[in-house]
């Protein structure tokens, strides 16, 4: 565990604390794709199941646990418990299209052709484009609210932070893995339209 | 250097 793992890990649960947050306060979902979230459950469930295959540490298994838990209560206060203010009009972006080519991918390029692995393979090519959705949401309808923004940025910066993360193993364990870092660069690149809004719009206000 | 998948990350 570097600092740059941690700062990573911090902020991908500080995004999706946000998420829940903002849903149960505003008692609303307005703004955020469904179907994003439910790429990001596909993504936990799929790379998670190892953790019945494998104990790593405490803190490991503690923060699947966490992400399935919130993931799956995202969906479900999106989906039952506030399913009036799930604004699916704007919520249009075709999800095949991103589910379909990385299963195809994941059988094509992984590192070793087993069930789990695949599995693996696919969880870390859909989580990099599973923000798609979501983006498109907010460009289609012009306007992001701010707690929306914030949990975009915290999100963004998750995979950004572990790129760095990439890099210290590398040095430190010689230690790298092209599967996700590839899948990673390309994750972080999708935010950077975003990222610069963000910053921009924060600096200098709307 | 080892190519082995990074497992221990989330």
């Amino acid at each position: 565990m570097n600092v740059f793992r941690l700062l990573g890990d911090i902020s991908h649960l500080l995004a999706i604390i946000i998420l829940l947050l903002k849903i149960w306060k505003t008692r609303s979902c307005a703004g955020i794709s469904g179907r994003s979230q439910v790429l990001f459950a596909v993504v936990y469930t799929a790379r998670y199941l190892d953790l019945f295959t494998s104990y790593i540490s405490a803190y490991n298994s503690i923060m699947k646990l966490v992400f399935l838990a919130a993931s799956y209560g995202t969906i479900y206060l999106m989906f039952i418990k506030f399913k009036a203010s799930y604004d699916h009009n704007h919520d249009t972006f075709r999800i095949e299209f991103l589910i379909l080519p990385c299963v195809l991918l994941s059988l094509l390029i992984n590192h070793e052709f087993s069930p789990l692995e695949i599995l693996w393979t696919f969880s870390i090519y859909l989580e990099s484009v599973a923000i798609l959705p979501q983006l498109f949401m907010v460009s289609k309808t012009g306007e992001a609210e701010s707690i929306t923004s914030h949990y975009l940025f915290a999100l963004g910066s998750y995979r950004a932070l572990y790129i760095l993360n990439w890099i210290y193993r590398y040095y430190a364990e010689s230690h790298y893995d092209v599967i996700a870092i590839v899948a990673g660069i390309v994750q972080t690149v999708l935010y950077c339209d975003f990222f610069y809004l963000y910053i921009t719009k924060g600096i200098y206000g709307q | 250097v080892s190519l082995k998948p990074l497992k221990d990350e989330l």
